[in-house]
């Protein structure tokens, strides 16, 4: 464990609990992608398969838990709380999520760090799930992106949450160029190539999020 | 964490 990789975690663990903590205290969910919270489950429950016959730490598998719980907690939120789903704008957000998750699940049978079409065991199928989701993580935020542009007036809570999402994974890149540096070995093109993506999507974002906060403005994102 | 492996992250 790395300071990046802390600061990362951290970074990510509050981005979650800032929009649990819109959701559940002011009981809506303005602004949110419902479609980019039921990428991120699915993010999850394919990331972590394991979570129960490869322990790591207590630090790793209660992260996981945290992850898991929040994000499935939130979806529960946004499709089925009686209040909080009144909030949610679905005409607002149109994003198929299917034509994202289709490519990156091909995309993860042909491109992983496996390589080696071996027999299909559970390992094998594991390592292209934790494949597939690091694929679907990179553009799972393209639903909740696609709906900013759409939703003129960006609430600060919201703004904070998309902020924070993309920080984490920047910090990320930097623990693996840290690694990269201190350890042997430390080669994961697949992995470091879609985090660039990642964070690079939220490029435009963070541009007018830190003008916004220059000009001490309201956060707005061009149409 | 085991040498250059990524299993140990989130």
């Amino acid at each position: 464990m790395n300071i990046f990789r802390l600061a990362g975690d951290m970074t990510h663990l509050l981005s979650v609990l800032v929009l649990l903590l819109k959701i559940h205290t002011i009981k809506s969910c303005a602004g949110i992608s419902l479609k980019t919270q039921e990428l991120y489950a699915v993010v999850f429950a394919t990331r972590y398969l394991d979570i129960f016959t490869s322990y790591i730490s207590p630090y790793n598998t209660m992260m996981k838990l945290i992850f898991l719980g929040s994000s499935f907690s939130i979806v529960w939120y946004m499709r089925y709380h009686k209040i909080v789903r009144r909030s949610y704008d679905k005409d607002q957000d149109t994003f198929r999520p299917y034509i994202l998750m289709l490519p990156c699940l091909i995309l993860a049978l042909l491109i992983n760090e496996k390589f080696t079409f071996k027999e299909i065991s559970t390992s094998f199928f594991l390592f292209v799930m934790w494949t597939f989701s690091l694929y679907l993580e990179a553009v799972a935020i393209l639903p909740q992106l696609v709906m900013l542009q759409r939703t003129r007036n960006i609430d600060n809570l919201t703004g904070q949450y998309v902020f924070l999402l993309g920080a984490y994974r920047a910090l990320y890149i930097l623990n693996w160029i840290y690694r990269y540096f201190t350890e042997e070995h430390f080669v994961h093109w697949i992995t470091w190539i879609s985090g660039l993506v990642q964070t690079l999507l939220y490029a435009d974002f963070f541009y007018y999020y830190f003008q916004s906060w220059k000009n001490n403005v309201k956060l707005q994102l061009p149409a | 964490s085991s040498n250059g492996d990524l299993k140990d992250e989130l």
